[in-house]
C-alpha cells in the first residue's frame, strides 16, 4: 500500500 | 509482509517481554525511565486510530492491541505494584522538548492534513525520539543492569530491521514512505552509541558502563 492508502505497518 | 519485517516485528515484541520479564523477576522497575514508557503509550495510541475504521489483516488488528496493552501495563506495573522501585530524580528530561517539537513537525510534514493522519505522523515522529528519557537516564547513572540493555537493544533492532523492510519494499512493491524512512534512520542513529558498548562489551558478558 502507498502512504495514501493507509499505513499497514506498526 | 517481508522477512525484515516480521524479524523487526518479533524484536519489539521480544523488547516488551524481556522489559516485562525483567520488572517481574526482580521485582523491580529500576533502571527503567517512566517517561520513555508513557511515551510509547502516546505513541502506540495515536498511531493505532485507525483500529477504529480499517481493517488491514488479523496480524495487523493483534499486534495493535497488543502493543497498546502492553505499554498501558507497563506503566501500570511502574506506577503501581513497583512504585517504590522507580526513582523520579532519575528521570529529568523534560518530555515536552519532544513532544512539542513533533507535533510542530507532524502539522507541517505531513501527507494529508486530517486528524487521524497528522496522528499517525507525530506519533512517527515521536517514537523517533521516545527512547531519550531512558538514554538521558543511563548517560545520569553511568551503568545499566545487563537486562535492560537486552531491552534496549532488542528495541533498536527492531526499528534497524524496518530500514531493509523499506528497500525490500521499494524494490518489490515501488512503496516509500519518506516520514517513516527518515524518522526509522533518526530512530535507529540514536542506537548508535549505544550497540556500540552492547555489542563490544555486554555481549562479552561484561557490564553495560559509560566511560566516565
Amino acid at each position: 500500500a502507498k502512504p495514501s492508502e493507509g499505513h499497514d505497518e506498526l | 509482509m517481508n522477512i525484515f519485517r516480521l524479524l523487526g516485528d518479533l524484536a519489539h515484541l521480544a523488547s516488551i517481554f524481556i522489559l516485562v520479564h525483567k520488572m517481574h523477576t526482580t521485582r523491580s522497575c529500576r533502571g527503567i525511565s517512566f517517561k520513555t514508557q508513557a511515551l510509547y503509550v502516546v505513541v502506540f495510541v495515536t498511531r493505532y486510530i485507525d483500529l477504529f475504521y480499517s481493517w488491514i489483516s488479523l496480524y495487523n488488528f493483534v499486534m495493535k492491541i497488543f502493543f497498546i496493552s502492553s505499554s498501558c501495563y507497563i506503566l501500570y506495573l511502574m506506577k503501581y505494584r513497583f512504585r517504590p522501585t522507580h526513582d523520579p530524580t532519575l528521570d529529568t528530561f523534560k518530555v515536552e522538548y519532544l513532544a512539542g517539537p513533533c507535533f510542530a513537525l507532524a502539522l507541517i510534514f505531513n501527507y494529508h492534513f486530517d486528524f487521524t493522519e497528522i496522528m499517525w505522523t507525530f506519533s512517527i515522529y515521536l517514537e523517533a525520539v521516545a527512547i531519550f528519557p531512558q538514554l538521558f537516564m543511563m548517560q545520569r547513572t553511568g551503568e545499566a543492569e545487563t537486562i535492560t540493555t537486552h531491552y534496549l537493544a532488542a528495541l533498536g533492532i527492531y526499528r534497524a530491521l524496518y530500514i531493509p523492510n523499506w528497500i525490500y519494499r521499494y524494490y518489490t512493491e515501488g512503496t516509500v514512505d519518506p516520514i517513516a524512512i527518515v524518522a526509522g534512520i533518526v530512530q535507529t542513529g540514536l542506537y548508535l552509541d549505544f550497540f556500540y558498548v552492547y555489542f563490544t562489551k555486554v555481549l562479552q558478558g561484561q557490564k553495560f558502563e559509560l566511560p566516565a
